[in-house]
C-alpha cells in the first residue's frame, strides 16, 4: 500500500528515535544493532526499492534538519570564513550509523544485494543535495552533508572484514556520487566536495592498489574541478572565493605531484585540455611530475646529453585517448589520408586552420576563438606518428632517436609540414595556443619531451619572422618566470635554446626590447645555469 | 564519461543538465565560502570499543573515565616512579586509542624508544660504547613480558648488555 | 607568477607521503594522523 507522505514520515522518525536509543546504549551493542536491521529488513524497508528511496530520504530530511536547527541558536552573521556556526551533528552521525550498520549487518545470504544498497542510498543522498541547493541557493549549507560523507569515509573505509574483497565498490559508489555533485551542478557544495574527494580516507585508497583501476575516477573527478575553475582561471585576478579554491586544488595537486606523480604523469593529456593557458603554475605542476624511480639529472649540466639518456628514448604511458577530439570533429580521417598520401597541394593543409576555429557563439562560452583540446590532440596525434615512423626506420639497436639516426630523419614526415603550416597560417591567438601544445609535451625525459623540443628549435631556427622566435621564446619564458616547479624538458629545451650560437639567441632584437625584459632573460638564465 | 574532456565550453560531461552559468556559480560559491566545512567536522570523539572487554558487574563503570583522554593525567602518571608500568599498560593494551598516543608521549619524554622491529621500548642504562649515524651500541633497560617460570608471569623491565639499536628502526 | 608552493604548509621533500597527514584542501597545518602502533601478536 502506498503510504501516505505524513503517515510514512512519522513512522520513519519512530524508527529513527528507536535506532537513537540502541545507539545511545553503552559499550558495543552489535547484538541490538543486528536485530534492528533484522526488523527493517523485514519490514521491506530495504529492498532498494521505491519505499526504501523514501525511507533514506526520510532519514536525511530528519537528520539534516536537526542538523540545521541547532545552527538558529547562535546569533550574529559571521564576519570571516573561519568563523562558523557549531552545529550539532548528533542526528547525522546517527543516520551515517545506520547506514554503515545495515551494510555491516545487512544478512549474508543476500550477498550481492548488500552492496547494491550503498549507491542507491548515495544516489538518494546525491538528489537530496543537488534539490536542497537548488532550492535555498545562497542558504544552502553543505556542513551536514559533508559530515554523513565523512561518517561514511571514515566507517566504510575501516577496512570493516565485512568489505574487504568488496572495497574497490564501494570506493567506485564514492567516485560516481562525488562526481554527480561535482562544482559545475552544485557550486554551494564545491568546498566540502574538494575536501571529500581529496581526503586522506578516499583519495589514496582511489589512488592505491586495485590496479589502478581507481585512476580514471579521480582523473575525472580532477576535470570536475578544474573545468569549475576554468572560465575564473581566466583573469589573473581572482576573486577571494575562487582563489581559495584555486589554492585548495594547488594544495591537493602538490598531494599528487608527492605521492602519485605517476598519474599526473600518465593523464597530463586530459587536464591539460581544461586548465586555461593562462594557469601556468597550476599546468606546470602537472607537466612537472615524473615517475618517482626515475632519476632526472640537472638540467643545467654543463654539455648533458640528453639524446644519450635511456630514458630519453622510451615512450611515456598516456591514458587519456589522445585522438579522441580529432575523431569527434571528424579530422582524423583526412589526417591519416593527408600523412598515408602526403599528397602535395592537397586541401588538407589549406583548410587546417579553418577546422580549428570555434563556430562564433562557443567561442565567447570558451574565451578563446580555437578549440583547445582539438589543437592539443592534433599535435600531440602527429608527434605521435611522427616518432612511430622514426623509430621504424631506426634499426632497434639504436633506438635513442638522435644519436645514431641524423637529425634531418626528424624532418621526414607529414608532421613537419603540418606544424610549419600551422605556425605560418595561425594568427597570434592560434598560434600561441598551438605552440602551448608542443610545450605541453616538455615533460620528464622520454621520446615525446625529446621530439617536442627538437620540433620546437627546428621551428625556432627555421623560422624567417622574428615575431615567431619572440612568441616561441615567449611560450618557454612564461612558463620560467612563475613559481616552482618548472618541467624538466623545458629547462632543458630553453637551456639549448640560449647556450647553442647556432640558435643565434641574444642577437635577436627583442631579447633586448626593454631594460626590464633584458634582466628578466638573464636572470631566468642564470637560474637555468 | 571516463574518457577525454571534450570542447573547452566550460566542461562537456557536465553539460547535460544542471549546467551553471558563470554569476551564479560565483553567488553560489561565495555563499559557500562563509559556510566552509569546519576540521572539527571531520573529527569524531574516539569512542573506544575494548577488544576483549573485561565483564564487570553493573555497579563497575562501564565506560572509560574521562580523564583518561586528559593529557595532565598521563603527565602525572609519567612523572611518578612507578607509572611506567601503567604507561606500557596504555601502550600495549589501549591500541588505537588517544591514551595510547599519550602513554607513548611520556615514554618519550622519559628517553624510553620505541624499537619498531621489536615493537619494544629501550632505554639507555648507560651511555652507548658505539655511536655512529646509523645506530648505537650499549647496554639498555627494556620493558618485556617474561613467561620464564609460571609464577613470574608477567610484565618486567630487563637489561640488555651490548645491544645495536639501529636508527632505522626507531619511531 | 603563481605563488611560492612552499608556502602551503605541505612538506614538499618529505620521505614520507603527504597524503597521510593531509588535513584539507584549506589548512597550512596537517592533520594530526591517527597513531598507528604496530603490536607483536603476543600483545593481543
Amino acid at each position: 500500500v502506498e503510504p501516505d507522505a505524513a503517515c510514512f514520515r512519522d513512522q520513519v522518525s519512530m524508527l529513527f528515535a528507536e535506532w537513537y536509543r540502541i545507539c545511545e546504549l553503552p559499550g558495543t551493542n552489535d547484538a541490538a544493532c543486528a536485530h534492528y536491521i533484522l526488523q527493517l529488513q523485514q519490514s521491506g524497508l530495504l529492498k532498494g526499492d521505491d519505499i526504501s528511496d523514501r525511507f533514506f530520504r526520510c532519514l536525511t530530511e530528519l537528520s539534516v534538519s536537526h542538523c540545521l536547527s541547532s545552527e538558529v541558536i547562535s546569533s550574529g552573521p559571521l564576519q570571516s570564513p573561519q568563523q562558523v556556526h557549531p552545529l550539532s551533528f548528533l542526528a547525522i552521525d546517527i543516520y551515517a550509523k545506520l547506514v554503515f550498520s545495515i551494510l555491516k549487518f545487512y544478512p549474508v545470504d543476500q550477498g550481492s544485494s548488500k552492496l547494491s544498497l550503498l549507491p542507491k542510498v548515495l544516489a538518494v543522498s546525491v538528489r537530496f543535495i543537488q534539490k536542497d541547493a537548488e532550492e535555498r541557493k545562497v542558504s544552502f549549507n553543505a556542513r551536514p552533508y559533508f559530515r554523513l560523507f565523512i561518517n561514511w569515509l571514515l566507517d566504510l573505509g575501516s577496512m570493516d572484514p565485512v568489505f574487504d574483497g568488496a572495497n574497490f565498490q564501494v570506493l567506485i559508489a564514492f567516485a560516481n556520487a562525488f562526481h554527480a555533485l561535482q562544482p559545475l551542478k552544485v557550486p554551494g557544495f564545491s568546498y566540502a566536495w574538494l575536501e571529500l574527494v581529496s581526503h586522506r580516507s578516499f583519495m589514496p585508497k582511489l589512488l592505491t592498489g586495485n590496479a589502478q583501476k581507481g585512476w580514471p575516477y579521480m582523473q575525472r573527478l580532477l576535470v570536475d574541478v578544474f573545468q569549475f575553475l576554468e572560465p575564473f582561471l581566466r583573469n589573473a585576478e581572482l576573486e577571494e572565493p575562487v582563489h581559495f579554491l584555486y589554492k585548495g586544488t594547488l594544495r591537493v595537486l602538490l598531494v599528487l605531484l608527492h605521492d602519485y606523480p605517476e598519474f599526473l604523469c600518465d593523464y597530463h593529456f586530459s587536464f591539460c585540455d581544461v586548465i586555461p593557458p593562462s594557469c601556468i603554475q597550476m599546468r606546470n605542476i602537472i607537466l612537472s611530475a615524473f615517475p618517482r624511480n626515475m632519476r632526472l639529472p640537472d638540467p643545467s649540466t654543463p654539455n648533458l646529453k640528453i639524446d644519450l639518456l635511456a630514458e630519453i628514448s622510451q615512450p611515456p604511458r598516456i591514458l587519456s585517448e589522445v585522438d579522441a577530439a580529432l575523431k569527434a570533429k571528424l579530422i582524423k580521417g583526412d589526417l591519416d589520408e593527408y600523412q598515408k598520401t602526403r599528397q602535395q597541394g592537397s586541401s588538407f593543409l589549406t583548410e587546417l586552420k579553418q577546422k580549428l576555429l570555434l563556430p562564433p557563439g562557443d567561442a565567447a562560452r570558451a574565451g578563446t576563438r580555437y578549440n583547445v583540446p582539438l589543437i592539443n590532440s592534433l599535435v600531440l596525434y602527429v608527434g605521435m606518428q611522427a616518432i612511430q615512423q622514426l623509430q621504424a626506420r631506426t634499426p632497434p639497436h639504436a633506438q635513442s632517436m638522435a644519436s645514431s639516426v641524423p637529425l634531418a630523419a626528424f624532418l621526414v614526415g607529414t608532421a613537419l609540414d603540418i606544424f610549419q603550416t600551422l605556425i605560418m597560417d595561425l594568427d597570434t591567438e592560434g598560434r600561441y595556443l598551438f605552440l602551448n601544445a608542443v610545450a605541453n609535451q616538455l615533460r620528464y625525459p622520454n621520446n615525446h619531451t625529446h621530439y617536442f623540443s627538437f620540433i620546437l628549435l627546428y621551428l625556432f631556427a627555421e623560422s624567417n619572422q622574428e615575431i615567431i622566435q619572440e612568441q616561441i621564446t615567449r611560450v618557454l619564458f612564461e612558463r620560467l618566470i612563475v613559481n616552482r616547479p618548472h618541467p624538466w624538458g623545458l629547462l632543458v629545451t630553453f637551456i639549448e635554446l640560449i647556450k647553442n650560437p647556432s640558435y643565434n639567441f641574444w642577437s635577436r632584437s627583442f631579447t633586448r626590447c626593454a631594460p626590464e625584459i633584458e634582466k628578466l632573460f638573464e636572470s631566468v638564465s642564470r637560474s637555468c645555469g | 564519461d571516463l574518457g577525454t574532456i571534450g570542447d573547452n565550453l566550460g566542461g562537456s560531461s557536465a553539460n547535460s543538465g544542471g549546467m551553471r552559468d558563470q554569476s551564479y556559480s560565483m553567488q553560489m560559491l561565495e555563499a559557500a565560502y562563509y559556510k566552509l566545512p569546519h576540521p572539527k567536522d571531520s573529527e569524531r570523539a574516539k569512542s573506544y570499543i575494548p577488544r576483549h572487554p573485561a565483564v564487570t558487574p553493573p555497579s563497575y563503570p562501564q565506560g572509560q573515565a574521562p580523564i583518561v583522554n586528559n593529557p595532565a593525567f598521563w603527565e602525572r602518571l609519567g612523572a611518578d616512579n612507578y607509572g611506567t608500568d601503567t604507561l606500557f599498560f596504555a601502550f600495549y593494551y589501549q591500541q588505537n586509542t588517544y591514551q595510547q598516543y599519550l602513554a607513548a608521549k611520556e615514554l618519550k619524554k622519559q628517553s624510553w624508544r620505541y624499537h619498531r622491529k621489536y615493537s619494544t621500548w629501550f632505554q639507555r642504562h648507560e651511555e652507548p660504547k658505539v655511536t655512529t649515524d646509523e645506530y648505537e651500541q650499549g647496554s639498555y633497560i627494556y620493558f618485556d613480558f617474561h613467561t620464564s617460570d609460571e609464577m613470574q608471569r608477567g610484565w618486567c623491565q630487563r637489561i640488555k648488555p651490548d645491544f645495536m639499536f639501529e636508527y632505522n628502526y626507531l619511531e | 607568477l603563481g605563488i611560492d608552493l612552499t608556502t602551503l604548509g605541505l612538506n614538499l621533500n618529505s620521505a614520507e607521503n603527504l597524503h597521510k597527514t593531509f588535513g584539507s584542501p584549506w589548512s597550512d597545518e596537517p592533520a594530526k594522523g591517527d597513531p598507528e602502533f604496530s603490536l607483536p601478536q603476543c600483545y593481543n
